[in-house]
């Protein structure tokens, strides 16, 4: 463990609680992909599905929460406030993302074993999974701030974990070619994002996309 | 090489 990963984790998991929150708070999930947040279920379930395989307290606690929050989030926009989803403007088409993710998994993976595979597809549908949000984003050209934050501490998660990669290749000689290369296409598609929220979210103005 | 017990990060 080390500082990026532990501040990777913990931005992934503000993330996770922001949105949680804002549905909650607002009781609205106005402006939020339904799409997007099941695939993130889709990712949590296969990836941690290796769950008896005990690491740390540290992961498995994290792991349980990720997967319960995925649910619950989930739970959240298509039953307790199904009538505030937006689904007309919700409407990439999730088989373009999962497909590939699942064949791609087939093809190139460490081992070719069930929990390999599944742990490998999570991995490339993880780094492709926000594209719903974005799609949406654009097609309504704006989104509310706590949204803006609710991207930033997701996209900043795998980009602080790009760090702690080459932290651990330097110190330990570890690296994991596919998490890597799967890490740096999901912060890639993150940067027009995190200009647009640099440049004006933290100057307190709204995430409104140019028409 | 990577194997099951070494994803050892979320």
């Amino acid at each position: 463990m080390n500082i990026f990963r532990l501040v990777g984790d913990l931005s992934h998991l503000l993330a996770i609680i922001i949105l949680l929150l804002k549905i909650w708070k607002t009781r609205s999930c106005a402006g939020i992909s339904g799409k997007s947040q099941i695939l993130f279920a889709i990712v949590y379930t296969s990836r941690y599905l290796d769950l008896p395989n005990f690491v740390s307290m540290y992961n498995t606690l994290m792991k349980i929460v990720f997967i319960a929050a995925s649910y619950a989030t989930v739970y959240l926009i298509y039953m307790k406030f199904k009538a505030t989803y937006d689904h007309n403007h919700d409407t990439f088409r999730v088989e373009f993302l999962v497909l590939p993710s699942f064949v791609l998994a087939l093809l190139i993976n460490h081992d070719f074993t069930v929990l390999e595979v599944l742990w490998t597809f999570s991995i490339y549908m993880e780094s492709v999974a926000i594209l719903p949000q974005l799609f949406m984003v654009s097609k309504t050209g704006e989104a509310e701030s706590i949204t803006s934050h609710y991207l930033f501490a997701l996209g900043s998660y795998r980009a602080l974990y790009i760090l702690n990669w080459i932290y651990r290749y330097t110190t330990e000689d570890h690296y994991d070619l596919i998490a890597i290369v799967a890490g740096i296409v999901q912060t890639v598609l993150y940067c027009d994002f995190f200009y647009l929220y640099i440049t004006k979210v933290l100057k307190g103005k709204k995430l409104q996309l140019p028409a | 090489k990577s194997t099951l017990s070494s994803h050892d990060e979320l």
